[in-house]
């Protein structure tokens, strides 16, 4: 572990209890793609298959449950809480992120470690989560204002992974076996799908004014 | 092994 990479998952951990904030603090999910949770929690599930079978240590294994748990959590509460998925807006989360699931498991056949079970499994989740976000920027586009703590949500989710990368970095220079090419590319694409968004996030904070996505 | 050191990360 290094400080990059704990970084990166507190700033994983701190976009999901944003998220979880907005959504119980303000009852509402506007602004929110449906899409893109439903994406992420697919991820996680794809990508902790070994929970159970691979102990690594109880940071990681209590840090996974996080994951599945609230991401699970986050997807049942905007299709099933009464109150929450009223304020869904359904007719402007219209990515169609099925594309997304087929390309990435497609490229997770082809790409992988190694062919098996567990490994394209991981490589999917690893390509599944560099694109996930795109329903929720379309999203943000089309809704034009972008309230504060969605905007933090992306924020943070964006940071997450650019910490990633420079854990990546850290570990290949200090670590002889280490080679991550499947999650470092992956991991630089995913980072700068968010180039936009931190660009006018950057411009909005220095100027003290509301964060708009120019559509 | 080698593969074991690449998931140990979230």
């Amino acid at each position: 572990m290094n400080i990059f990479r704990f970084a990166g998952d507190m700033m994983h951990l701190t976009s999901i209890l944003v998220l979880l904030l907005k959504i119980y603090a303000t009852k509402s999910c506007s602004g929110i793609s449906l899409k893109t949770q439903e994406l992420y929690a697919l991820v996680f599930l794809a990508r902790y298959l070994d929970l159970f079978t691979d102990f690594i240590s109880v940071y990681n294994t209590i840090m996974k449950l996080v994951f599945i748990v609230s991401s699970t959590a986050i997807v049942w509460c905007m299709k099933r809480d009464r109150v929450v998925r009223r304020s869904y807006d359904k007719q402007l989360d219209t990515f169609r992120h099925y594309f997304l699931l087929a390309a990435s498991f497609a490229l997770a056949l082809l790409v992988n470690e190694k062919f098996t079970f567990q490994e394209i499994f991981w490589a999917f989740s690893i390509y599944l989560e560099a694109v996930a976000i795109l329903p929720q920027l379309v999203l943000l586009q089309r809704s034009g204002n972008v309230d504060n703590l969605t905007g933090q949500y992306v924020f943070f989710l964006g940071a997450y992974r650019a910490f990633y990368i420079l854990n990546w970095i850290y570990r290949y220079f200090t670590e002889t076996h280490f080679s991550r090419w499947i999650a470092c590319i992956s991991g630089l694409v995913q980072t700068a799908l968010y180039a936009d968004f931190f660009y006018y996030y950057y411009i909005s904070w220095k100027n003290n004014t509301k964060l708009k996505l120019p559509a | 092994g080698l593969s074991s050191s690449l998931k140990d990360e979230l």
